[in-house]
């Protein structure tokens, strides 16, 4: 793992974030929930939190889809090439290329479209640039720079966890599986779910 | 676009998206086993790349089409960074990464990278020594 030059990162008393979209996107239940699981992958594993705010402007984390040259000097080059950016702490600034076909459900390896993007393979990845991870060169890493089209990636590797422990600390109550020590409200679901059946 | 799921993607968009894939950075394929002291038409564009992802750092005023030192070394450094051979050489593994989708980020910010190209290698580090009896 790696991290921006300087080790920037959230202050000691900000570890609870709150995370806004671009009211003009629109976007929809669905598509925000996205977000919300890749948010928690990140949770599961350090003491941050995170929630959502309709605050835009005063929230933490803003996020938001834009096309092309969108002012912070960094253009989206249209269909593939660059996904996303983020910047480092404090800063909050999440950029998603709106021209690309983000796939929000479903099983995208099956997809017959070639330029077909998990969203929240490109919002996990991106999240921890905002947290301050920079570029890792493990492959099976979060934070490895590419992913093919048409490729789901959302697992923390213990590289990524590594890495955000090293900023942040652990969270307690992690047991090294980011996809089942998500917060307590998943785990009540899934015990009523194993209940059930 | 978002799509909730695979099917729903209208068919209309299948043709012009694949033909869309060469928008972005396509172009790299045809630098195909091109090395130094090359001078291939369109390299100024891969150095783009390299400058924009902090390979090549400083900004020259005009880039040009030359294959040299310093396009040779970021490809080193990139192939270092991306567990590579590292050739130094535009070999079809190099191209066929340099044209993944990818993060805008930068892999390397203010010359200082701690991805692979960061790192010590084997041969400068303190090694264990044993001597078979």
């Amino acid at each position: 793992y790696s991290t921006f030059p300087g080790t920037p990162v959230w202050p000691p008393n900000r570890l609870d974030l709150t995370y806004a979209f671009l009211p003009e996107n629109n976007l929809s239940d669905e598509a925000k929930a996205v977000f919300l699981r890749a948010f928690q992958r990140w949770s599961a594993a350090t003491p941050l939190n995170f929630s959502e705010t309709t605050s835009f402007y005063t929230a933490d984390i803003k996020i938001g889809f834009f096309s092309g040259d969108h002012g912070d000097g960094e253009p989206f080059d249209g269909v593939l090439g660059t996904l996303a950016h983020a910047f480092s702490p404090p800063s909050g600034r999440f950029h998603l290329d709106a021209d690309e076909n983000w796939v929000i459900a479903g099983d995208i390896s099956t997809s017959s479209v070639t330029t077909a993007v998990d969203l929240e393979s490109v919002a996990v990845h991106e999240i921890g640039h905002l947290l301050g991870l920079g570029h890792s060169s493990v492959e099976e890493a979060i934070m490895f720079p590419t992913i093919s089209s048409r490729t789901k990636k959302v697992e923390l590797a213990s590289d990524d966890v590594l890495g955000i422990q090293s900023l942040y600390g652990a969270n307690p109550s992690y047991n090294g599986s980011s996809g089942s020590s998500t917060p307590s409200t998943q785990a009540r679901e899934t015990s009523a779910a194993g209940d059930h059946h | 676009r978002f799509f909730p799921n695979i099917s729903p993607i209208p068919p209309s968009l299948v043709p012009n998206v694949t033909a869309s894939v060469s928008a972005a950075w396509d172009a790299f394929q045809k630098f195909g086993n091109c090395h130094a002291g090359d001078k291939v038409e369109g390299l100024a564009k891969l150095k783009k790349y390299f400058n924009y992802f902090g390979y090549i750092p400083n900004l020259p005023s005009n880039f040009t089409d030359d294959f040299d030192d310093d396009l040779q070394s970021a490809l080193r450094t990139y192939q270092k960074n991306f567990n590579l051979n590292v050739t130094g050489e535009l070999d079809q593994p190099t191209i066929q990464h340099l044209v993944k989708p990818r993060c805008g980020n930068p892999d390397i910010v203010n010359g200082t990278t701690t991805m692979n190209s960061g790192k010590p290698t084997s041969s400068n580090t303190s090694n264990l020594h044993t001597v078979a009896h």
